[in-house]
């Protein structure tokens, strides 16, 4: 289904905004 | 336990939950932070991935014929969009000041509201598509309803005929839908009641058979022929209730299964 696959890439999108942001504050911790 | 009930939807949102949770625990511990990055990129893939859900759900609604989706779908939609928007507002305030509290907060919310956006849209497309299957159970429903009421061969025919494809459709999409459930104790009902209906149905066709034998040659035994006709479609019935009831359960309930 096309909505799944629109669902598949708003995860994979906000996984790599949330990836790209955790690694400035990972380096704190 | 598994915090999503279907593989597909575990799949989709299993990892990002992880990413966010990570996150959420990592700006916890270290309240003052470092400087954020410049998150420009990243946040404008999420709205342009934003921007094509929405238009797909919009067709989605527009194309549907199940009422509950038409209403549900929407706030879902509109979940994801204000998240969206915040993520927006936490890179234009980060590049101000990489060092900006409220951004950060904006960042996490819009995060979780993402999350949160596409688990309500998932689960509302899934629950419509388990309706589809309730719809075609709802039919098997129907006919064994009539059983009772046929005392011709001829009608006896057509009732096989009209009932072996609802039969073959319910067998193959539940089997599909069990496949897919994270729930082991779901699953196994499931399976079980299917394995019920097919073992079942040729023996109520047999009764009903001989139901019909008997009620032609002079009606001796009729009421054992019919008692032991109405037994058989009854327990399909419960068979396929049962089975409707378990498609519709999405959260684990310990207590209930204890």
């Amino acid at each position: 289904e096309i909505i799944l696959e629109a669902c598949k890439s708003i995860a994979a999108a906000t996984g790599a905004l949330v990836k790209a942001a955790s690694t400035a504050q990972r380096e704190l911790v | 336990m598994p915090v999503f009930h279907t593989k597909t939807i575990e799949g989709i949102l299993e990892p990002v939950a992880q990413q966010v949770s990570r996150l959420v625990i990592l700006h916890e511990e270290a309240e003052d932070g470092n400087a954020m990055p410049d998150l420009e990129k990243p946040v404008m893939a999420v709205s342009k991935a934003v921007v094509n859900l929405v238009k797909v759900g919009r067709e989605t609604i527009n194309s549907s014929d199940d009422p509950i989706l038409k209403q549900d779908m929407p706030a879902a939609l509109h979940r994801v969009e204000s998240a969206s928007k915040l993520l927006e507002e936490a890179s234009s305030l980060l590049k101000a000041d990489p060092y900006s509290q409220p951004a950060r907060k904006k960042l996490i919310e819009g995060a979780r509201g993402i999350l949160q956006g596409t688990s309500a849209l998932l689960l509302c497309f899934d629950e419509s598509e388990v309706r589809k299957i309730i719809r075609e159970c709802k039919k098997v429903l129907d006919y064994l309803a009539v059983a009772e009421v046929i005392e011709t061969m001829e009608d006896l025919v057509q009732f096989v005929k009209d009932l072996s494809p609802c039969l073959t459709r319910v067998s193959r999409d539940v089997d599909a839908r069990q496949q897919e459930l994270t729930h082991q104790v779901h699953r196994e009902i499931l399976m079980r009641c299917l394995e019920g209906v097919k073992t079942l149905s040729p023996i109520l066709i047999c009764s009903m058979k001989i139901f019909i034998q008997i009620f032609h040659q002079g009606g001796k035994g009729i009421a054992e022929a019919a008692e032991n006709r109405n037994y058989l479609t009854g327990r399909m019935t419960d068979e396929i209730n049962e089975i409707i009831r378990v498609l519709q359960l999405t959260t684990y309930d310990e207590e209930e299964w204890d």
